[in-house]
């Protein structure tokens, strides 16, 4: 321990469990304390602490905001994460901000997969692509892209079914459906996010460097942070990989999208 | 500490080693880092260290395996106890279900995307193979197509699935197990929402399902990739409904799964089954062998 002092000590072991709790991991957090320990004597430890953390968020925090032309956005990440949800509340917001959103009906193998996205894009009030249960994700991808060129869709939404980073032919399929995306749409994706679990711990790293391997990440989604995880999780990813977080889900409502802000965040945590 | 010196010469010449504080405290670091880094929770692993240490202290042990050349530290041997702990920790198995009702109701809980209907439709499947009748009850009425999605995995495996429109929770629970009786149906296994256990309201529903239809097992299904919030997240259930196990998901990833041992210690409730797979066969009943040397690592 390099300050050595009883009543720093103590104040350390504080700082030190509030960040373990917050599932920021023990790599993290003693390269965190670490920065906080080579404080001065009297340096306010917690106010070191958020500074050095909003010092790994805000280099790397780029806001969600799509281009000019057919702006292709590709959803990924593990089973159950949110991808659905938040593709449709992504819908509504862009729709509300004069784009015209298409859907694209990417996971074809889950029960009913299907149906609950055709339902978030009446909510959203916007057109869907779907194929026949079981059909290719390129194919609707190939589809959906087709259709955004004839009908003018500026914004294109893929839904992916749900996969453990682990499966090497379901990562396989993700680069196949990117590069079905390229192929009809040169640049596209223009943006691939990773919908991340709020409640998740260590594991978000390997599930954020293994999608990262199969299909460039352009940034993170950070769902369920209105249940009473922290998602500390999100500051190996950044420091490490540098992949933005730039949305929050905080809810099940069309409206519950918010865009990340790296000062709440880190407020929130500690 | 000459003469301590001297005892463990002595000890050393003869093969063994007495564990002391000192050659015990790398090793406890390490077992540290390990369990959290396997998710699971903080306080559970500074009690489960603790305990480890306090049965281990003062233990004399051979550095030789008898017969053969393998070398044994001090730091091995604190692994081995762990190891022995955490097994002990996660049992007894008891991986029953309660099957006498006239039905048997299962009543299904958990945080969003757990693995609710998943799990509804394998635990269907399997009593189905072992000669029970189950019925299906979608009974979350608030995600776009919960009901459908259900309604799929039922025909799948061949087994009904209760819904009415327009008729709230707790409701279609009480109708079901109606049902279940004129039907001749043995099994009634309640599919719910996923909520957070912040929502009052939904932690309320939950609790008039429970009241209602009496269930004698509720499930609390968890994602084993679930970090530091396991504890907070299980407590909360456990206050609320006193579940009878818990199922553990996704295991067929590379998530470590140390939920499993922080739910165990702090609720004392078993872990029932282990989810593997999206498919209707990926369940299998919890062994605490896999899974303990998952966690530890
Ligand atoms: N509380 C809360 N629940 C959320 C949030 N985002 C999604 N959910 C819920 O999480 C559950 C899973 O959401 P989905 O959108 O189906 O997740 P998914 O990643 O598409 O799941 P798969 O396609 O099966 O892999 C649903 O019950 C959603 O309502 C959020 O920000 N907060
Ligand atoms: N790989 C894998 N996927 C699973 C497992 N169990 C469930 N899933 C997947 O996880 C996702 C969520 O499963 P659901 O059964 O919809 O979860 P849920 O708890 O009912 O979700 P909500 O009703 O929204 O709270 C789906 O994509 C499932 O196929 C499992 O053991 N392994
Ligand atoms: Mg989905
Ligand atoms: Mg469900």
């Amino acid at each position: 321990r390099l300050l050595g002092r009883p009543l720093d000590e103590a104040a350390t072991e504080d700082l030190e469990e509030v960040l373990l709790r917050a599932d920021v991991g023990v790599q993290t957090t003693e390269r965190l304390l670490d920065k906080v320990r080579r404080a001065g004597a009297d340096a306010d430890l917690r106010a070191v602490l958020r500074d050095e953390m909003t010092a790994i968020l805000e280099p790397v925090h780029v806001p969600f905001r799509p281009g000019e032309g057919i702006w292709v956005v590709l959803v990924v990440g593990v089973n159950g994460s949110g991808k659905t949800t938040t593709i449709g509340k992504l819908a509504a917001r862009l729709k509300g901000e004069g784009r015209k959103v298409l859907l694209a009906a990417g996971d074809t193998f889950r029960a009913a997969a299907e149906q609950q996205l055709s339902t978030w894009a009446d909510r959203a009030g916007v057109d869907i692509l779907v194929l026949d249960e079981g059909a290719d994700p390129g194919a609707v991808a190939y589809k959906a892209l087709e259709r955004a060129q004839a009908e003018g869709h500026d914004v294109v939404l893929v839904d992916t079914a749900g996969r453990l980073q682990t499966r090497k032919p379901l990562m396989e399929e993700l680069g196949k459906i990117r590069r079905v995306l390229d192929k009809v749409h040169p640049g596209a994706p223009h943006e691939t996010l990773l919908v991340l679990d709020g409640t998740m711990g260590q594991n978000g790293m390997s599930q954020a460097t293994l999608f990262h391997e199969a299909t460039p990440l352009t940034g993170v989604v950070v769902t369920k942070l209105d249940g009473t995880a922290k998602g500390g999780m999100i500051l190996a990813i950044s420091n490490e990989l540098k992949l933005p977080v730039k949305l929050v889900g905080l809810g099940e409502k069309v409206g519950d999208l918010r865009d990340f802000d790296p000062k709440a965040f880190v407020d929130a945590l500690l | 500490v000459l003469s301590r010196g001297f005892k463990n010469a002595t000890l050393a010449l003869q093969g063994k080693a007495r564990l002391s504080e000192e050659s015990l405290s790398p090793a406890l670091r390490e077992v540290r880092t390990s369990l959290l880094q396997a998710d699971v929770e903080l306080g559970v692993v500074k009690a489960f260290l603790a305990q480890v240490k306090e049965k281990s202290l003062g233990e004399i042990v051979p550095l030789k395996v008898a017969g053969q050349s393998i070398k044994l530290s001090p730091q091995d041997w604190f692994v081995k106890a762990c190891y022995d702990e955490l097994c002990e920790l996660m049992g007894p198995v008891d991986t029953s279900l309660d099957l006498d009702g006239r039905p048997a109701v299962i009543l299904m809980v958990g945080l969003q995307g757990s693995g609710k209907t998943t799990t509804s439709g394998k635990i269907a499947k399997m009593l189905a193979g072992e000669g029970k009748k189950p019925l299906l009850v979608a009974a979350d009425i608030y995600r776009p197509a919960a009901v459908d999605q259900l309604q799929t995995l039922g025909r799948k495996i061949g087994v009904p699935v209760f819904h009415q429109p327009d008729t709230n929770p707790v409701e279609l629970a009480r109708l079901a197990v109606i049902q279940a009786r004129n039907t001749g149906r043995d099994v009634v296994i309640v599919d719910t929402a996923g909520r957070l256990t912040v929502d009052e309201a939904m932690m309320q529903e939950v609790a008039d399902i429970k009241a209602t239809v009496q269930p004698k097992n509720v499930l609390f299904v968890v994602d084993a990739m679930i970090g530091q919030d396991a504890v907070r997240t299980a407590k909360a259930f456990d206050d609320r409904l006193d579940f009878t196990g818990f199922v553990l998901t996704k295991l067929d990833g590379d998530a470590r799964g140390g939920a499993a041992l922080s739910i165990k210690s702090v609720t004392g409730k078993p872990v029932k089954f282990l989810g593997q797979g999206e498919g209707m066969d990926g369940i299998e009943a919890f062994r605490p062998e896999g899974l303990a040397q998952r966690i530890l690592g």
